[in-house]
């Protein structure tokens, strides 16, 4: 464990509970993508399936098991809860999330490091979390302007994967054998598609606004 | 081996 992967780690922590705050304590998933989550939901099955076969440390399977159940839990509030429900803005949340799944999928099964069930699952979301943020996305540029918590949200979401890009370069250059292309080409193309957004962030962060 | 240390991270 390194400082760029603790702080990765504690920034999408951070993310998911300023979701889970917002949506639990105003009861509000305001100018969130439904479709996002359940994409970060299929992300997270399928990548922490082996949490019950390898043990690594309490702390990963704790952390697991946190964004195993935030991210299935704010798909339920969003679903089922009648007054989060009701704040979902379903008719401008319309990309079509499902058309991402295959195309990941037949990637992974043509691009991966082993190919085993779970190897190739594992770079499944790998890749899906690569795009899992496009329907938020557009639903933000649908919306126009959206509240603080929900540009929050995105704005942690986006970076934690950037230090995990400086997590790979640090573990390159101080562990043998440390390379892994698929992770880094997904975790870069990942964080890129965050480019116009952080740029907006940082516009409207200086100026003390919302995000719009 | 190398693939165990690709899986600690999350």
């Amino acid at each position: 464990m390194n400082i760029f992967r603790l702080a990765g780690d504690m920034t999408h922590l951070a993310s998911v509970l300023v979701l889970l705050l917002k949506i639990h304590t105003i009861k509000s998933c305001a100018g969130v993508s439904l479709r996002t989550q359940e994409l970060y939901a299929i992300v997270f099955a399928t990548r922490y399936l082996d949490i019950f076969t390898s043990f690594v440390s309490v702390y990963n399977t704790f952390m697991k098991l946190v964004f195993l159940g935030s991210s299935f839990s704010i798909v339920w509030y969003m679903r089922y809860h009648k007054a989060v429900h009701r704040t979902y803005d379903r008719e401008q949340d319309t990309f079509r999330h499902w058309f991402l799944v295959l195309p990941c999928l037949v990637l992974a099964l043509l691009i991966h490091e082993k190919f085993t069930f779970l190897e190739v699952l594992w770079t499944f979301s790998l890749y899906l979390e690569a795009v899992a943020i496009l329907p938020q996305l557009v639903l933000l540029q649908r919306t126009r302007n959206i509240d603080n918590l929900t540009g929050q949200y995105i704005f942690l979401l986006g970076g934690y994967r950037g230090l995990y890009i400086l997590n790979w370069i640090y573990r390159y250059f101080t562990e043998p054998h440390f390379v892994h292309w698929i992770t880094w080409i997904a975790g870069l193309v990942q964080t890129l598609l965050y480019a116009d957004f952080f740029y907006y962030y940082f516009l409207r962060f200086i100026g003390g606004r919302g995000v719009e | 081996n190398k693939n165990d240390v690709t899986k600690d991270e999350l």
